[in-house]
């Protein structure tokens, strides 16, 4: 029932002769400094930890299981609950809106690309709007990706207003079957910003709201994501740049505090670099 | 009167807790505490706890105080001085060269922008318009250009106009990419920077101390700035400093020209302790 995920925790319990209180305690140890490693939020670590080492010691094996395999499958099962499972968008209706919203540098030009091209591959005509009036370069970044990929962009270059060139782009996208905002970052303590995140929301009246967030986030990303889901529901999230050494645990808060779902996982800077969430290789990832 | 040991150690995981909190990386987090359990074994007095704390994350921030300002280090270099900026995928390296080069111009230097990213879509646009906003001379080539040779021909440009500093950009790559840390060691040989600045995006969690040491090792850091602080608690600092003992030069606070400040160790040890 296991993935390669625990092995160097599970060789441990299986090499030990006997699963006493020590042991259990060594297990909880090296499980809390791998996640705090990994930057998934302190808080939940320790309360992980609690409910690994309670359970270990007072829960008796179910029948059939010896107390080791109890051991393995506790760690497991605290684990994955932590990190959800995946999410599977299907867009229905004409067209499905996908708002990107996110923290700056995080990734949501690029991934907004990356999406559109999935889903362009599985048949979906889609269209992209560029709704980031700051960043220089933004609109030209959208197009030259859009060009690459085959997607068609929408953005206005002379206009500050996101929420006429929103209305504009999906009227000129009403007849396809997937359309992506691309918005400008912004964070917690940019007020102005999260208004403007706010208004853009309700005039769009997204399917979907999916947050991008960068692998290497550390301790902020929990206050970060409930900052951003308080003002527009976040209903998944796009975890990017895993291709690098970080190792995400970042998304575990987003999702505990946003009850979203990890959906995709970006893997490089190319635009097929992007996969399915697989919350198992994740876990695998996770524990070193 | 004095700490019992069960007392220092509830302490000193307490204070553990507050480092990790505030990003700075776990091993770098435990190594503090080991040499604060160590001061207190020879020193156990109650009532000094938090200075002694504080004095600890002082003596830490301070080896990567700058012991000379960006502009001192200019004065006495080589003319024009040329400063590589290097870091991964969406640090705030683009945004950073342009607050530096507002931040010079204002001090009556003459700056020249090379757009060493020739990859990303858009990085050329986005770097030529700062520099427009800026009146500061861009030197670009085409998209897909070898990054070096932009490097080079922004320097000749210099070198022939008698302008005094070269910001050369690149573009962002993961220090665990072969390839790109390559090709960014060529830069580095081919344009014979006087400083190499890493930047580093102060959300980022344990990983910081992963990049910032790879860049080290594979290119050489001279020094460091810290983007997005407006954004962040400021514990990468701590780590930073701990495990490179670089200098940080200024800590980047927002969107604008303007949000460049000095690296100020107090104001972090304020947002962590304080
Ligand atoms: N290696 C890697 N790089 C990525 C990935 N996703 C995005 N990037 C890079 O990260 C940098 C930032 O990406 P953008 O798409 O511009 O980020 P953004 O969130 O739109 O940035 P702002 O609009 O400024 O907030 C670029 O250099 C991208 O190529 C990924 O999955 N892996
Ligand atoms: N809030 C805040 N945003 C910043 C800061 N510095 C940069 N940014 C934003 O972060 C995003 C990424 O900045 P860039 O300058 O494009 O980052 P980069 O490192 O050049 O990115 P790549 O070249 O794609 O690797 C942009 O939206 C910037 O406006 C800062 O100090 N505070
Ligand atoms: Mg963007
Ligand atoms: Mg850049």
């Amino acid at each position: 029932l296991l993935g390669k995920s625990l092995s160097s925790v599970i060789r441990k319990i299986s090499s030990t002769a006997l699963v006493d209180e020590r042991l259990v305690k060594e297990i909880v140890r090296d499980i809390q400094r791998a996640l705090l490693r990994a930057d998934v939020n302190v808080k939940l670590v320790l309360d992980l930890s609690k409910r690994i080492e309670e359970r270990a010691l007072k829960e008796d094996p179910p029948r059939g299981l010896s107390r080791k395999q109890h051991l393995i499958k506790i760690v497991y099962e605290e684990i994955v609950a932590l990190v959800g499972e995946g999410k599977k968008i299907v867009p229905r209706g004409k067209p499905f809106k996908v708002l990107m919203i996110g923290i700056q540098g995080s990734g949501k030009t690029t991934s907004a690309i990356k999406l559109g091209r999935y889903y362009q591959k599985r048949g979906y005509k889609t269209g992209v709007i560029c709704a980031d009036t700051y960043r220089p370069g933004a609109l030209d970044q959208l197009l030259q990706l859009g060009e690459k990929a085959g997607i068609e962009i929408y953005g206005e270059r002379n206009e500050s207003d996101p929420i006429k060139i929103v209305s504009h782009g999906l009227e000129k996208f009403r007849n396809f079957d997937l359309v992506l905002i691309d918005t400008a970052g912004r964070h917690k303590e940019e007020e102005g910003l999260l208004r403007e995140m706010e208004e853009l929301s309700k005039v769009v009246n997204p399917d979907e709201v999916m947050l991008v967030l960068d692998a290497t986030i550390g301790q902020e990303a929990g206050k970060q994501a409930k900052a951003f889901h308080e003002r527009a529901k976040v209903g998944s999230i796009f975890l990017s740049k895993m291709d690098g050494s970080a190792k995400g645990g970042g998304a575990i808060s987003a999702v505990a505090e946003t009850g979203a779902k990890v959906a995709f996982i970006g893997i490089g800077e190319r635009i097929d670099d992007i996969e399915e969430f697989d919350p198992e290789g994740f876990v695998s990832r996770l524990l070193g | 009167g004095e700490l019992g040991e069960r007392e220092l150690e509830n302490i000193l995981w307490d204070f553990q807790i507050s480092l990790m909190e505030a990003d700075v990386a776990l091993e770098i987090a435990e190594d503090i505490v080991d040499d604060l359990r160590e001061s207190f074994m020879k020193n156990k007095s109650r009532d000094v706890v938090k200075e002694r704390f504080k004095e600890k994350l002082e003596e830490i921030l301070n080896k990567a105080k700058p012991e000379r300002g960006l502009l001192e280090l200019i004065s006495e270099g080589d003319k024009p001085y040329v400063i590589l900026f290097l870091g991964v995928n969406g640090t705030g390296k683009t945004t950073t060269i342009a607050k530096v080069a507002h931040y010079l111009s204002r001090e009556g230097l003459d700056v020249v922008i090379a757009a060493g990213d020739t990859f990303r879509a858009g990085a050329i646009e986005q770097i030529e318009e700062h520099a427009r906003r800026l009146g500061v001379k861009l030197v670009k080539h085409d998209v897909g250009a070898d990054s070096a040779a932009v490097a080079y021909d922004a320097i000749k440009h210099a070198e022939a106009r008698g302008k005094d500093i070269v910001l050369i950009d690149t573009a962002g790559r993961m220090q665990t990419n072969r390839n790109l840390m390559d090709e960014l060691r060529k830069i580095a040989r081919v344009s014979k920077p006087d400083m190499k600045v890493f930047v580093g995006d102060a959300l980022s969690g344990n990983d910081v101390v992963d990049q910032a040491t790879t860049f080290d090792r594979e290119i050489g850091v001279d020094s460091i700035i810290l983007a997005k602080m407006d954004a962040a608690k400021g514990g990468c600092a701590i780590s930073l400093a701990y495990v490179l003992e670089k200098p940080i030069l200024f800590l980047g606070t927002g969107q604008k020209y303007e949000d460049l400040m000095e690296f100020d160790p107090q104001l972090l040890i304020d947002l962590i302790i304080g």
